[in-house]
């Protein structure tokens, strides 16, 4: 474990909690994708078929746990729970994410590090979470002006990413044989999708002005 | 042991 990934994994987690958080406090889920939230739960079990069978330690299983739960949790609020299920911007989060779905698992079935159920759903996982943005990137775009905690949770969730390139530079730099191409790649792909918010998220911030992303 | 890429990490 390096500070890298520790901040990678800490910044994760603070964008879940600022999620809930924001969920929780407003009783409101506007301006937020279900779908990006349904493809995340999706890359979460899909990464972790290991959880039962591989154990690393106990704040992977912990964190493991906590990504799990935190997202199917948010799908149920978002589909079922009677107050927050009202404000989700159904006609707005339109993004077809089959697509987003299918061609990362046609990528994994041709891409991955061994060809076993688990080494293709891992890779499969980690296309996916390249992608999974999207939906909520296009609804906020759609959706004007942004709440604050809407827009720290995005850009947590941006960084978190680039906390984890900086760890994959450091690991190679400091171990011998480390490659992590597959994930190092999608990794770069996702962060680079969150370029232009970052950019509007800093002006924002810079002119203490209400974050909007342009149509 | 050739850890198989990305398992050690979330």
């Amino acid at each position: 474990m390096n500070i890298f990934r520790l901040a990678g994994d800490m910044t994760h987690l603070l964008s879940i909690l600022v999620l809930l958080l924001k969920i929780y406090a407003t009783k409101s889920c506007s301006g937020i994708s279900r779908k990006t939230q349904e493809l995340y739960a999706i890359v979460f079990m899909a990464r972790y078929l290991d959880l039962f069978t591989d154990f690393i330690s106990v704040y992977n299983t912990f964190m493991k746990l906590i990504f799990i739960a935190s997202s199917l949790a948010i799908v149920w609020c978002m589909r079922f729970h009677p107050v927050v299920r009202r404000s989700y911007d159904r006609e707005l989060d339109t993004f077809r994410y089959f697509f987003l779905v299918g061609a990362s698992f046609a990528l994994a079935l041709v891409w991955h590090d061994k060809f076993t159920l688990q080494e293709v759903f891992w890779a499969f996982s980690i296309y996916l979470e390249a992608v999974a943005i999207l939906p909520q990137l296009v609804l906020l775009q759609r959706s004007g002006n942004v709440d604050n905690l809407t827009g720290q949770y995005v850009f947590f969730l941006g960084a978190y990413r680039a906390f984890y390139i900086l760890n994959w530079i450091y690991r190679y730099m400091t171990e011998p044989r480390f490659t992590r191409w597959i994930a190092g790649i999608s990794g770069v792909v996702q962060t680079a999708l969150y370029a232009d918010f970052f950019y509007y998220y800093f002006i924002s911030w810079k002119n203490n002005s209400k974050l909007k992303l342009p149509a | 042991t050739e850890q198989p890429e990305g398992h050690d990490e979330l």
